[in-house]
């Protein structure tokens, strides 16, 4: 999981 | 998204609003952490600050939206509002002991050392721990009103569902977050004294509290 393309999760 | 984020989702929702409503309709903060409640607001805080530089879905969105402006009118009421009723005495937790060990570890164990990536990882750390105020405040009065232990009973299990959904995601997406997946756990044990006392006293209708 690339860190830069943010979280999806709450 | 699956059917465990969804219902980890809602059900951290509904312990936002069972909390602002508990005090709006009671008038009263009587029994809650308002350090606890600081701290969920910087969780907040520091976790969405990618509401400005990405977009993941209209319902990422609203949620995230909706968290903040929530926990920031709960720490409106308990501090400003219903200040008369907040019990300052018995919240007396040192919030320093968790924002300053949290904020070194995330400047350490990060996936980016970056400043937005940074601020993701310290809401995270500072969320596994940020209920300590809460449970500390109930274990040093011996009590908790059933309301507040309906709160904690759906704030715990939304990280535990968050639990089975990354087993879902690691086994079906081949999705794996290290840091998120520890500090669930850590989070989820933490609450699970208070499950116990849950299960065997306030579903059986008898209230909260423990012993001298």
């Amino acid at each position: 999981q690339e860190a830069t393309e943010g979280h999806d999760e709450l | 998204m699956n059917i465990f984020r969804l219902t980890g989702d809602l059900s951290h929702l509904a312990a936002i609003i069972i909390l602002l409503l508990k005090i709006w309709k009671t008038r009263s903060c009587a029994g809650i952490s308002g350090k606890s409640q600081l701290l969920f607001a910087l969780v907040f805080t520091t976790r969405y600050l990618d509401l400005f530089t990405s977009f993941i879905s209209l319902y990422n969105t609203s949620m995230k939206l909706i968290y903040v402006a929530c926990s920031y009118a709960t720490v409106y009421l308990i501090y400003m509002k219903f200040k008369a009723t907040y019990d300052g005495n018995h919240d007396t937790f040192r919030v320093e002991f968790l924002v300053v060990p949290v904020g070194g570890l995330s400047f350490l164990v990060n996936h980016d050392f970056s400043p937005l990536e940074i601020l993701w990882t310290f809401s995270i750390y500072l969320e596994s721990v940020a209920i300590l105020p809460q449970l500390f405040m109930i274990s040093k009065t011996g009590e908790a009103e059933t309301i507040t232990t309906h709160y904690l009973f759906f704030l715990g299990l939304y990280r535990a569902l968050y639990l089975i959904n990354w087993i879902w995601r690691y086994y079906f997406e081949g999705f794996f977050d290290l840091i998120a997946v520890v500090a669930g756990v850590v989070q989820t044990i933490l609450y699970c004294d208070f499950f116990y006392l849950y299960v065997t006293k306030v579903l059986k209708g008898k209230k909260l509290s423990l012993p001298a």
